[in-house]
């Protein structure tokens, strides 16, 4: 799971 | 969704209300930089390729379409419509696109989450968001005449990142596994661009005057 996998911000 | 990052959306859709708001009402862009508006409207189509392949919340998503159509409204005004564009300061406003994307394109391909092409072109739109401001500060710089909305549009969306920046603290603190470091570091360079302009915003507003730059 990539750290930057949760891109929910705009 | 925290408090801090709804603040600061709103803050981002309230800059965007206030610049169409101004060229609707006053059939004028003087004193806004087509060049940040072009490089905004290129962070949103790079950024929001996931519109295509993910979906987060139809918050999200209602947002992100928001952002490109007013991008490209206000592009549309500024170079086609027969009043506003004859407004817009062509001579004053010089700052070259390329000064800012080739770095940020070179940065993202050396330094990202992964190298395939929609990670890559996500990153160089955090990079791109950061320094995007640049051509209109030094409009600002040049031209000295600040209309209020043209102020109040900056400081908005400078607002909008110190927002987030509280937002990334909370996060930080209550979701463990929230940790992005490349949107921080650019995200405190963003902000840190606005430092000199707030400081003279909040003093001529202080003074109860017009915003005026030294």
């Amino acid at each position: 799971d990539s750290l930057a996998s949760t891109k929910d911000e705009l | 969704m925290n408090l801090f990052r709804l603040a600061g959306d709103m803050s981002h859709l309230f800059s965007i209300v206030l610049i169409l708001l101004k060229i609707y009402t006053s059939k004028s862009c003087a004193g806004l930089s087509m060049k940040t508006q072009e490089l905004y409207t290129l962070v949103f189509v790079t950024r929001y390729l996931d519109l295509f392949y993910s979906y987060v919340s139809l918050y999200n998503t209602v947002m992100k379409l928001i952002f490109l159509a007013s991008s490209f409204g206000i592009l549309w005004y500024m170079r086609y419509h027969k009043q506003v564009k004859q407004t817009y300061d062509r001579e004053q406003d010089t700052f070259r696109h390329y000064i800012l994307v080739v770095p940020c394109a070179v940065l993202a391909l050396i330094v990202n989450n992964e190298l395939s092409v929609t990670e890559v072109l996500w990153t160089f739109s955090i990079y791109l968001e950061a320094v995007a401001i640049l051509p209109q500060l030094v409009l600002l710089q040049r031209t000295k005449n600040v209309d209020n909305l043209t102020g109040q549009y900056i400081f908005f969306l400078g607002a909008y990142r110190a927002l987030y920046i509280l937002n990334w603290i909370y996060r930080y603190w209550t979701e463990p596994k929230y940790r992005q470091y490349l949107v921080w570091a650019a995200g405190l360079v963003q902000t840190g661009l606005y430092a000199d302009f707030f400081y003279y915003y909040l003093k001529s507003w202080q003074a109860g005057e017009k915003l005026r730059l030294p």
